[in-house]
Parts: structure tokens; C-alpha cells; sequence
């Protein structure tokens, strides 16, 4: 998980490019 | 009953397609026939043009934590999103710097490009019930793939629409980029010209990248089943659209589901022209996101 840790926040969230 | 059930599913996809990403197909080959209506693209052919065209972009800084861990090049990018001058070092040339900055304003696009795949696998019906760390691979081995066809409708023999349409860069300019950002783009290119003799509509690539992300030959996949599931009916759904939107271009859906063989292959050399990068090119750096999807992926 944590070597996805960005992917696992964008399918879980509406993670905005700005959080990115 | 079960092809009106096809039907719908196409229409959802497609609305989803429609919401996520800004520049349609039907969009980008009216820009590319000057049937916009629009103003013309920018067209940058050179480095004194690159530099024109910088003007015509809002700038848009790059997230680098990771900048000193991790020096890598750009991911490739349907689009250019802001050029930058947060890596833009006093050292080197003119040129030097504006390529830089260039591949790094691809980069932020290309994050950009994969929050918005991210949003459309999740709008697939089934996927977010999915096992979350299948959902993550298969956005991780998927979403570079999606990336190059979204390519395709982008791009003529001549060059590319960047920055959601308002520039064409020419196959040329491209190619004079200095190793390896230079040899990068020509397989998308040699690639997408195939591709659009296809002639693939909005609503076709809509179930083209769902068939895509539900690929359950993935490696490392827990749960394979309820992937190849959901892939079938998106596939069925996919058939039936292309016999109803190209009745007369035989065996179409078995010509494009051979793409997806020619598609790994450009994504493997990809990730060895980002090897390459990172060899060669110290000041780059990788955004974390891309490093997630690139690392030990091929």
C-alpha cells in the first residue's frame, strides 16, 4: 500500500491535481 | 433486453468519458482540419517558437518532494499543460533549459492526464467494488497504455496538438530534441498514425479504454475473476458499438483488440527511454505519482 500510497489516495478520494 | 443493457453501459461510459477528459476526439481532428472555429493553434517548430509558445500557457509549478531521491525524465504526455520555469537552473544552454522545462510541463499534464483515467475507471461499473489493491494495479499497468491512445487523436503524421488543443507541435521539432527526449515521441507517432486509420469515434474509445483497465492478465492480481467479468461485458458492449457505428469495416473489433498487444510493447520502451533519462539527465526530476506507476513496472 504504501508503495501506492498516490493511487490508492486518487481512488479513494477526488483528490484535486493541486493535493497531487 | 441484454443489447439495449450494452447500450445503456456504452452511454454511461461515454457521458463519464465526456466529463473527464476535456479534449474529445471529434474536438481535436476539427482543430486539426482548421474546422474548429476557433482561433488556429500556436504551432512551435522550433526553440524560437517554443519560446514563443510559452507565452500561451498559464504556468503551472511541478510538485517535486522527492527532487534529490529521484532524478528521472518526464512521463510521456497527451498534452502540455504549463511550461514552467521551477527547474529551469542557471547552468547549460538556452536550449538545454527550455527542453527541460518543456518534459517537465509534460509531466505535470501527464499527472493531470492520470487523475483524470483514475476518475473514468471509477465510473465503470464494478470497479470500485473491486479489490482496492487490484483497483491500484490495474490503474498502475493501465493507465500509461490509456495515455497513448488518448495520444492518437491528438497526433497526425505531421505532429501533435499539446495544451488541450491550443498548440500543434510539429513530429520534427520533436525529433531534433536532444537523446533521448528526441527518440521518445516517434513510436507514439508511428503508433497513432496506424491507429487513426481505424477511425475511432468518441463513443469506440470509450469502450476501447474500459477494455483496457479491466485487463486481468495484470501482474500481480489477487482477485483475476471478477476483473475478466466486468472486461466481458465491456467487450460484448464494445462489439456491438462498433457494428453499429462501422457496419461495413469487417473484422474492426478483432483489428483493435491486436492493438493492445502493440501497446505493451510501447509502453516497455517507454519506460526504458525513462531509464535512459534518468542516466543521463540530472537535472530531472520525477513526480512521485509517475515514479508509483514507472517503478518495477516492466
Amino acid at each position: 500500500k504504501e508503495k501506492h500510497k498516490i493511487l490508492h489516495q486518487l481512488l479513494q478520494n477526488n483528490t484535486s491535481p493541486g493535493d497531487l | 433486453p441484454e443489447a439495449a443493457d450494452l447500450r445503456a453501459l456504452s452511454r454511461h461510459l461515454y457521458e463519464a468519458y465526456l466529463k473527464n477528459f476535456p479534449l474529445t476526439k471529434a474536438k481535436a481532428r476539427a482543430i486539426l482540419s482548421g474546422k474548429a472555429g476557433d482561433k488556429a493553434p500556436f504551432v512551435i517548430h522550433d526553440m524560437k517558437s517554443l519560446m514563443e509558445g510559452e507565452q500561451f500557457i498559464n504556468c503551472r509549478q511541478i510538485p517535486c518532494q522527492e527532487h534529490h531521491q529521484q532524478q528521472l525524465a518526464p512521463a510521456l504526455a497527451p498534452g502540455l499543460a504549463g511550461l514552467t520555469e521551477a527547474h529551469c537552473g542557471s547552468d547549460g544552454n538556452i536550449s538545454d533549459e527550455l527542453e527541460l522545462r518543456f518534459f517537465n510541463s509534460c509531466q505535470s499534464r501527464s499527472v493531470e492526464a492520470v487523475r483524470e483515467v483514475t476518475e473514468f475507471a471509477k465510473s465503470i461499473p464494478g470497479f470500485i467494488d473491486l479489490d482496492l489493491n487490484d483497483q491500484v494495479t490495474l490503474l498502475k499497468y493501465g493507465v500509461i497504455e490509456i495515455l497513448i491512445i488518448m495520444m492518437a487523436p491528438l497526433m497526425n503524421k505531421d505532429g501533435t496538438l499539446i495544451s488541450y488543443g491550443q498548440i500543434f507541435m510539429t513530429r520534427e521539432f520533436l525529433k531534433s530534441l536532444r537523446k533521448p527526449f528526441g527518440q521518445m515521441m516517434e513510436p507514439k507517432f508511428e503508433f497513432s498514425v496506424k491507429f487513426n486509420t481505424l477511425e475511432l469515434d468518441d463513443n469506440d474509445m470509450t469502450l476501447f479504454l474500459a477494455v483496457i483497465i479491466l485487463s486481468g492478465d495484470r501482474p500481480g492480481l489477487l482477485n483475476v475473476k471478477p476483473i475478466e467479468r466486468l472486461q466481458e461485458t465491456v467487450l460484448h458492449s464494445l462489439e456491438l458499438q462498433l457494428k453499429i457505428s462501422h457496419p461495413d469495416s469487417l473484422q474492426l473489433f478483432a483489428k483493435l483488440l491486436q492493438k493492445m498487444t502493440d501497446l505493451r510493447q510501447i509502453v516497455t520502451d517507454h519506460v526504458h527511454f525513462i531509464q535512459l533519462l534518468r542516466k543521463r539527465e540530472v537535472d530531472m526530476c520525477l513526480h512521485p505519482l509517475l515514479q508509483e506507476i514507472m517503478k518495477d513496472l516492466y
